[in-house]
């Protein structure tokens, strides 16, 4: 089926649209309620004196997560998916020309939470972020290895909660290497701030080196 | 696409194989880390005595969770889905001639941890249990309806963590019935041992029920 080979097609085109204008895009992509929009937020309100940020919302249904982000003053499109498991580069393309983000800008799109389907789904982004949560259980990128292969950054989020569950940072961090041997770490707390220093720092670095 | 077409009637087949030898089939889905096989541990280790069971387990890759399952004693068939993002009627199919259930067992199915496509996916089963994590946020049901539409029961699960996050049972509840206004809720721990009375209680009446 020439899905993904359409779909790749749409992604060109995208990084085309991102790379002329020297925009960083950026896809999330986690399990459901590992914390994307969580971190989105506590992210848009520590930057966005200093950065212009955009984001894409993939939901299949609700504008919940587009309402959060909006709080924030940070504009934002909600795309809902219906029985769709995924968001695909077309969708990206069409939010793109309805935010039409400004030079230089930060644009992060939350996927739909599912850990399988958008790993296959590249939307043009310059690097994917997968986010674990620590109450999932620490054998993840081995059981769904194909996203943490395509990731270039997990973050390990929720580790204000590690006292009270049986979760090793470092048995997932092997089993991540496993699948992927270039995927880099970040551990932190998206409600707490622990570790949000660490991932703002490479968010800078990815950003200059758009430019 | 008649993808979902057939799969109904390789459902319809399993059905009626389930329903010939008073089989209780069980279809437990959620998202990944939601404690399926935790709860799935702990349910053998009480009624292998009283209920002869079977499990068939669906994952991306690897035989960890039918690993887990083999441990306590219980028969199991682990399916790998490679790139798949849900199990069908025609893997159960397949499974079911392999593990040769005995008339009037319990067969668990459990499903690849995704709550968004498994939803559209038939296998045969009785009843379909939902189980969402108090960590993943209350929202769930009404972002992920199509998975609480199609169930017949929710658990709640992890509630041994209610202190330690902004999780609303009543909210999560709420959102439950306004998708389903049928769906039936018992709260757990899979790990503590809390509600797991009631979820054996609910059980037994729907084993009871299929002879
Ligand atoms: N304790 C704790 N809870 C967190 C953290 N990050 C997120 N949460 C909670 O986890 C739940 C889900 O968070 P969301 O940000 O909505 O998760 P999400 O990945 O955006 O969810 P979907 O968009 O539905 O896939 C909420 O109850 C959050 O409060 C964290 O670092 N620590
Ligand atoms: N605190 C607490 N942790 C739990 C509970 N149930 C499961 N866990 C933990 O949650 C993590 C994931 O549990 P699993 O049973 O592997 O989850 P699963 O739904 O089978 O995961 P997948 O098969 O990968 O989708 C593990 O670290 C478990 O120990 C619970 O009731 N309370
Ligand atoms: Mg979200
Ligand atoms: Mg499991
Ligand atoms: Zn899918
Ligand atoms: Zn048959």
């Amino acid at each position: 089926r020439d899905i993904l080979g359409k779909n790749n097609r749409s992604a060109k085109h995208n990084r085309f649209h991102f790379e002329e204008a020297g925009i960083t895009a950026l896809n999330l992509v986690s399990s459901p309620g590992s914390g994307k929009t969580t971190l989105l937020e506590a992210t848009l309100k520590t930057i966005k004196h200093q950065q212009h940020c955009y984001v894409i919302e993939g939901d299949q249904q609700t504008t919940h997560d587009a309402d959060r982000i909006a709080a924030t003053g940070c504009e934002v499109v909600q795309i809902n998916t219906g029985k769709g498991c995924h968001l695909d580069a077309e969708m990206i393309h069409r939010a793109l020309h309805q935010l039409n983000p400004q030079p230089h800008a930060l644009v992060f799109i939350e996927n739909v939470g599912n850990l399988v389907c958008p790993a296959m789904f590249d939307l043009g982004e310059k690097a994917r972020v997968a986010i674990i949560s620590v109450t999932e259980g620490d054998d993840k990128p081995l059981k769904y290895p194909d996203m943490f292969e395509s990731s270039q950054l997990c973050i390990i989020n929720k580790i204000d909660l590690l006292p009270y569950v049986n979760f090793s940072v470092a048995r997932a961090k092997a089993f991540a290497h496993q699948v992927n041997p270039k995927i880099e770490f970040i551990e932190l707390s998206a409600t707490s701030g622990q570790g949000m220093d660490e991932w703002l720092a490479w968010l800078n670095n990815l950003v200059n080196a758009s430019h």
